[in-house]
């Protein structure tokens, strides 16, 4: 039963990738097969994760435009853990090219359907824009987890964040769902910081993981070595909150 | 003499807004005429400024596809200081609009033709990719501005924003030069910002500002009262580094 989780916000430095990263290998660690799906043209996730896209000879771009199959994208990151399709600049012209394509919103969902039953988590990292890419991502998805960085631009870009996901699940995903909202870069000595999680939890109520995701330098550390937080400092308090942010999700799951 | 400056960086949440605002409100103090263009649909410069970018009549979006004068979408922002060219949703329209244009790279540079003399300083916010709409400001643009956050991904993002800025200057603008690398949310305490620093003055030497704008929880406080941080708290730390910069700036052309 396989749980496809686009990880997105539009608000740019929220730790989008960061969380992709180190929850997928939170997930392996406790025992799931885990694929990420870098969807950013940046290609953070693929480089945090020990994969040098400006390497790759194929990537997630010539699986979107059809040229390559997913067993020849599809790549082990073996220090972090778990599975990728990789990405790098090649996919800024599958932004363009996706604009033209038939069924542009549906082409990673098709690619997913075929190729998911072996994973029991699919992460999607998704850029900081609502453009196609992450359309895809939110069209292909169960459910969206939200990183949230709480100072004032994050919340205020709440509102498009959460029109857009009610907009795919009317027109393309009716089960679309929010996984939940993750504070990220917590820092609770900021007044800001109580504030817009305060904000948060009058808004989404128990979607807000109790888990928070505190400022811990060796997750800025961490992909300078191409590895998940837990490899490289593993009593790290990046390391250990993200492991306890895949135990609350885990449990979640256990109580269906 | 109209300087048009973009500050640019394809990667998300490094202060490309908070520098484009505080650093547009510093050279106005300085009693220089300022016009800042919000080239970002999630309109955050807009937002920040004290402008409600949810009651425009109209925005930079009717601007760039003609559908408006340029004395009917500039506003005065005037606690911050500076006339602003506001944006919004509508602009995720451009987006794809600009795509199907002639010349579609040029349509900001000829905009601003018409318009600049009235102004000393032009300075763009762009949204977190190399997109048209960063095309746009760079192809307009006489420098750029970026900022940069001290960290891994940021450093190895900075490969690719430096061949768009080359390929635009071959092809479209010869006298784009970079303005300056500003370091933002500088934390001196990390091996990680000191590694990041150094490797940034080995490539661009004498382009890095001296100038570096520390982490301040005013800077992130200050846009959710729609206020430049030197109006909301004229002494704080953020304040005053903004303003330093705008002396280095400034400065630098004082002696050209
Ligand atoms: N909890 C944390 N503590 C310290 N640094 C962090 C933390 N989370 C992320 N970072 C760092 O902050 C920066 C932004 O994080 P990240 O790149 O994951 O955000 P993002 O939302 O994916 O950004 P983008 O919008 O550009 O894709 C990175 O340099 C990352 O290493
Ligand atoms: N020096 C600083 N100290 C503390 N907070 C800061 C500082 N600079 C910016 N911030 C805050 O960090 C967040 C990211 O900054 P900002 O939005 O300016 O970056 P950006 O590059 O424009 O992001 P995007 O890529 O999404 O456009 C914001 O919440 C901002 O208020
Ligand atoms: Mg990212
Ligand atoms: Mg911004």
């Amino acid at each position: 039963m396989t749980r496809i989780i686009a990880i997105a916000n539009q608000k740019g430095g929220v730790g989008k990738t960061t969380t992709t990263i180190n929850l997928a290998a939170s997930l392996a660690r406790a025992g799931r097969s885990v694929l990420l799906i870098d969807l950013d043209p940046q290609g953070n996730a693929t480089m945090g994760s020990g994969i040098e896209k400006m390497e790759l000879e194929c990537s997630i771009y010539d699986l979107l435009t059809g040229q390559a199959e997913f067993s020849d994208v599809v790549t082990y990151a073996d220090e972090a853990g778990y599975e990728i399709l990789p990405a790098n600049s090649d996919l800024t012209a599958a932004e363009v090219a996706l604009l033209n394509a038939d069924e542009k919103e549906l082409i990673l969902k098709k690619v997913l359907e075929k190729n998911k039953d072996q994973f029991t988590f699919i992460l999607i990292d998704c850029p900081p824009s609502l453009n196609m890419l992450t359309v895809n991502a939110l069209v292909a998805a169960d459910s969206v987890l939200i990183p949230m960085q709480c100072e004032y631009y994050a919340l205020e870009g709440l509102t498009a964040l959460s029109e857009t996901i009610q907009a795919i699940a009317d027109r393309f995903n009716p089960s679309l769902e929010i996984e939940g909202i993750l504070r990220t870069m917590y820092d609770p000595r900021n007044r800001l910081t109580l504030d817009v999680s305060e904000q948060l939890k009058e808004h989404f109520g128990a979607k807000v993981y109790r888990t928070v995701i505190p400022r811990n330098i060796r997750l800025a550390e961490a992909p300078s070595y191409g590895l998940p937080v837990m490899v490289y400092d593993k009593a790290s308090r990046g390391a250990l909150a993200y492991i306890a942010l895949a135990g609350e999700i885990l449990r979640q799951y256990a109580k269906e």
